[in-house]
């Protein structure tokens, strides 16, 4: 199975035209790897991305050189698979 | 009714297990439902409907398609459409809104569109979204399969790469589960309603996706809409947002209601399920149910306003 250790999602908040193509930049990227869940569209919508953890120190640094705010809203993907995981075994005992 | 067997509507379940509590809802129900091979996957696994109907043998009724699970990470949806299976089925005489939609309207309910990818979350990656097709000449594989219709197909919010999230694949209903639901709905012909289940953000969307421009219903969408998130808020305060899926959400090309609405199929809707992004696409199990519940209400909604509007 597909692990997530060290994966954090990141929610990435736009605030005009010029940070949402910043952030498409970002992105698409292909050797980021990052797993888009919320596409950069309007400026109200935070952008939510999958961030795997070989990606972190990079996307952190461009944000941050690029002025963008974000937050992680998932800091650890794994953990929740793994509770997810869980709480299915536990369900089909039951 | 629901402790005659075993399944446990509040869990994500697997694939046969969804498979087999619809054949046993066809079986507590045989005057209502049944469960009808529309197609295979990529994998070759059945795609099952179940069609709900109290006119036995009036092929050409006037119908609703709910559709649910196309992006197979989006478990809440799988999860709701089997639960809304069973409410349909076991409010019919009872609850006069179902009971009146039915008299005069078939539902066709599709829990799993896009088997291989949900059996892919289930036993490989839990963040799967695409189909699991191949693509010649590329080691990524699968399309996404809400891009993959005709409606302004490879257009803006879709990729032409292969390794996307949102690949387009490499021409419309290229996906075999997308091409099995067109082939299924245009012979049918009689389609007034389509709505399609995801997961993620709260929202409740109306063409289109694929351009800013206005579509032709647009007012009374919008209307319906809103009454609908408003229906689904009453029951425990979950705030939709409504607007068409271009300027609401995001653009997105080959979607499956941007194509139904462009087939004549007026009342087309998305539904984002309840999620803020904090679990990602892993809601509690414990919200299963709280999230099906109120997804009814404004299913229902919708549903009514189809039944009183047939054009």
């Amino acid at each position: 199975r597909e692990k997530f250790f060290g994966d954090q999602v990141f929610r990435i908040n736009v605030r005009n035209g010029d940070e949402i193509s910043k952030l498409s930049q970002l992105v698409n990227s292909d050797n980021l790897k990052l797993n888009v869940w919320k596409s950069p569209s309007t400026f109200s919508r935070p952008v939510d991305v999958l961030v795997p953890s070989v990606s972190l120190q990079p996307v952190k640094s461009f944000l941050k050189s690029q002025g963008l705010e974000y937050s992680v809203t998932i800091k650890d993907l794994q953990a929740l698979l793994d509770n997810e995981d869980e709480e299915m075994q536990h369900n089909e005992g039951q | 009714e629901r402790s005659s067997n075993n399944f446990n509507y509040g869990a994500y379940h697997s694939l046969e297990a969804i498979y087999r509590e619809m054949d046993s809802i066809a079986g507590d129900f045989p005057e209502l439902a049944t469960r009808v091979k529309i197609g295979h996957s990529f994998e070759n696994r059945p795609m099952y409907v179940l069609k709900f109907s109290t006119a036995e043998g009036r092929r050409r009724r006037p119908a609703i398609w709910l559709n649910a699970g196309i992006h197979s990470r989006e478990w809440i949806s799988q999860a709701t459409a089997i639960w809304t299976a069973r409410k349909i089925a076991s409010d019919y005489g009872k609850d006069p809104a179902i009971t009146t939609i039915l008299e005069k309207m078939d539902i066709f309910l599709l829990p799993v569109a896009n088997p291989d990818g949900y059996v892919y979350t289930q036993t490989q990656n839990r963040l799967w979204r695409k189909t699991r097709s191949v693509n010649p000449g590329s080691p990524c594989i699968g399309a996404d399969p809400n891009r993959n219709w005709n409606a302004s197909f490879a257009g803006e919010g879709a990729s032409d790469n292969p390794c996307s999230e949102i690949y387009h694949g490499p021409h419309a209903n290229s996906e075999v589960e997308v091409k099995s639901v067109v082939d299924f709905i245009q012979e049918h012909g009689n389609f007034k309603c389509f709505i399609d289940l995801h997961s993620y953000s709260q929202l409740l969307m109306y063409p289109y996706g694929y351009t800013v421009k206005k579509a032709p219903d647009a007012d009374e969408l919008d209307e319906v809409a809103r009454r609908a998130a408003r229906a689904l808020a009453s029951l425990s305060g979950t705030t939709y947002q409504v607007g068409p899926t271009c300027t609401t959400v995001y653009p997105a090309s080959g979607s499956s209601v941007d194509w139904a609405y462009d087939h004549g199929i007026k009342y087309a809707f998305t539904f984002e399920l309840r999620d803020t992004g904090h679990y990602g696409f892993l809601l509690p199990a414990n919200q299963i149910i709280p999230t099906a519940e109120e997804t009814w209400l404004g299913l229902k909604t919708i549903m009514e306003h189809v039944r009183d509007n047939l054009y």
